[in-house]
C-alpha cells in the first residue's frame, strides 16, 4: 500500500506508476488519474486529480520531472501526491484548499527522459524525440513553450542540452499539457518543479521587462521561501528568471503566465552545489517536507486571492 | 548503461561579464562534451560543468588560461551513480 511504500529511496517509472494505482485505490473519494496524451515513445502521461467535487472549480497545477535527470523532483512528486491525502481532513489549511479548489499533480512529466536516465543515462535531460536531419535526440522540455520561443536563452543545435525544438509545443509531452491548460481554463496558480540550486522563481526568463505582477509575486515568494526555511533552515533564493538566474527563453511559466496564470512558479530545489542531481536519496524526503510548505503557502495565497 | 568514470564536475566562478563569455567560448566546443549542470549566468553566479575524463585536463588548462577559477564539486561521478544504484536495489531486494 501507499503506507508501506518506501518515500526515502529513488523508483523507476513502473514503480511510481503503480503507486498511482494504488492511492487511487485507497482514495476514490479524493484522488483520480487522468492520461492527458501519450509521450513520443508511446508511454502515457498521466495527472493524479485531487478533487472534493464541484465541476471545473479553480485549480492549482504542479509538475515535477519535466527535466528528466532531476529525480529529487519526481521523488518529491510522489511525497506530495501522498501528503495530500493524509492531511485532506487533518489540516486546517490543505482542507480548505481543496474544498473550494482542485490540486492537479504531473509526477513524471518527462516519461520517456526519465524511463533513459534509469535504463541507459543517467545524466539525460531532455525528452527522446528524434530531430530530422541531426543524429541528436531531444528537446529540453522547458525551452519548447510558446513564450519568447527561439529568442535568446535557449539553442537552435539540436545537439545541446537547451535546444529548444523545431517549433513550439513540438514536444507532445508539452503540448499535452498546454492542451489540458486550455481545455480547462480555469487553473489559477502553476508550479513547474526543477533542481538543483535552492531557487523560487516567477516570469520572465525570456525578457528583462519586469511582469505585470511582479510585485505580488516577489512578496509571496518571499513568503513561500520564509515558510520553506522554517523547517530545516534550508536557504532560497527568489526573483525572476532572468534576473536570479539568466535568460530562458520558452519556458514553462512564461507561457502560463501568459495565459493569465498569475502565480506561476519554477522551483530549483536542493541542493545549492554538493551533489547537484544526485542528490543522495537520504534527502528525499526532507526536501519534499520543506517544499511542502511553499506550496502549502502558495496554494492558501491562491485560495485567499481569487481573480 | 552509459558509464562516467573519471567524469568530474567543475563549479566555476566568473566573477565579470567577459568570463561569463569565456565559459561560453567552453560551452561551444562540441567535442568536449561538457554538460552544464548550471550553465553561465550572472557574474558571480556559479557554473556546474560535468567535464568527460578525457576533456578534464584540456578543460583545466583553459580555465587557468583564462584565470578562471574553479573548484571540483564532484571527484568522479560514477561513485557517486554507483552509491545511487547500490542504495536503490537494496530497498528493492529489502522490498521483495
Amino acid at each position: 500500500s501507499t503506507d508501506t511504500f518506501n518515500y526515502a529511496t529513488y523508483h523507476t517509472l513502473e514503480e511510481i506508476y503503480s503507486f498511482m494505482d494504488m492511492l487511487v485505490a485507497e482514495h476514490p473519494q479524493l484522488v483520480s488519474k487522468l492520461q492527458i496524451g501519450n509521450t513520443y515513445e508511446g508511454r502515457p502521461i498521466y495527472v493524479l486529480k485531487f478533487s472534493t467535487g464541484g465541476n471545473n472549480r479553480p485549480a492549482i497545477w504542479i509538475d515535477t520531472g519535466i527535466h528528466s535527470r532531476e529525480w529529487v523532483t519526481q521523488a518529491s512528486g510522489v511525497w506530495f501526491a501522498k501528503k495530500i491525502t493524509q492531511d485532506y481532513g487533518q489540516d486546517f489549511t490543505l482542507t480548505a484548499i481543496l474544498d473550494s479548489m482542485d490540486i492537479f499533480l504531473e509526477i513524471v512529466t518527462n516519461p520517456d527522459g526519465f524511463a533513459f536516465t534509469h535504463s541507459k543515462n543517467r545524466m539525460w535531460r531532455k525528452t527522446r524525440s528524434l530531430t530530422p536531419g541531426s543524429s541528436c535526440v531531444g528537446v529540453d522540455p522547458n525551452r519548447n513553450w510558446d513564450a519568447g520561443f527561439g529568442m535568446a536563452g535557449a539553442s537552435s543545435n539540436p545537439c545541446t542540452d537547451t535546444y529548444r525544438g523545431k517549433f513550439a509545443n513540438s514536444e507532445v509531452e508539452v503540448k499535452s499539457i498546454v492542451d489540458f491548460v486550455k481545455s480547462h481554463g480555469n487553473i489559477k496558480a502553476f508550479i513547474s518543479i526543477h533542481s538543483y540550486s535552492q531557487l523560487l522563481l516567477y516570469p520572465y526568463g525570456y525578457k528583462a521587462e519586469p511582469a505585470p505582477d511582479r510585485d505580488e509575486l516577489d512578496q509571496l515568494a518571499k513568503s513561500a521561501v520564509t515558510a520553506l526555511a522554517s523547517l530545516y533552515g534550508t536557504k532560497f533564493k527568489y526573483g525572476s528568471i532572468i534576473k536570479t538566474i539568466y535568460q530562458a527563453s520558452g519556458s514553462t511559466i512564461d507561457w502560463t503566465y501568459s495565459q493569465g496564470i498569475k502565480y506561476s512558479y519554477t522551483f530549483e530545489l536542493r541542493d545549492t552545489g554538493r551533489y547537484g542531481f544526485l542528490l543522495p536519496a537520504s534527502q528525499i524526503v526532507p526536501t519534499a517536507q520543506e517544499t511542502w510548505l511553499a506550496l502549502r503557502t502558495i496554494m492558501e495565497y491562491t485560495l485567499n486571492h481569487p481573480y | 548503461k552509459e558509464d562516467f568514470v573519471g567524469h568530474q564536475v567543475l563549479r566555476i566562478s566568473a566573477a565579470d561579464e567577459a568570463q561569463v563569455q569565456k565559459v561560453k567560448e567552453l560551452e561551444d566546443l562540441e567535442h568536449l562534451q561538457l554538460d552544464f549542470w548550471r550553465g553561465p549566468g550572472q557574474p558571480g553566479s556559479p557554473i556546474d560543468v560535468r567535464v568527460p575524463f578525457p576533456s578534464i585536463q584540456a578543460v583545466k588548462a583553459f580555465l587557468e588560461a583564462h584565470g578562471l577559477g574553479y573548484t571540483i564539486m564532484i571527484e568522479d561521478v560514477q561513485s557517486l551513480l554507483d552509491e545511487e544504484q547500490e542504495q536503490m536495489f537494496a530497498f528493492q531486494a529489502r522490498s521483495r
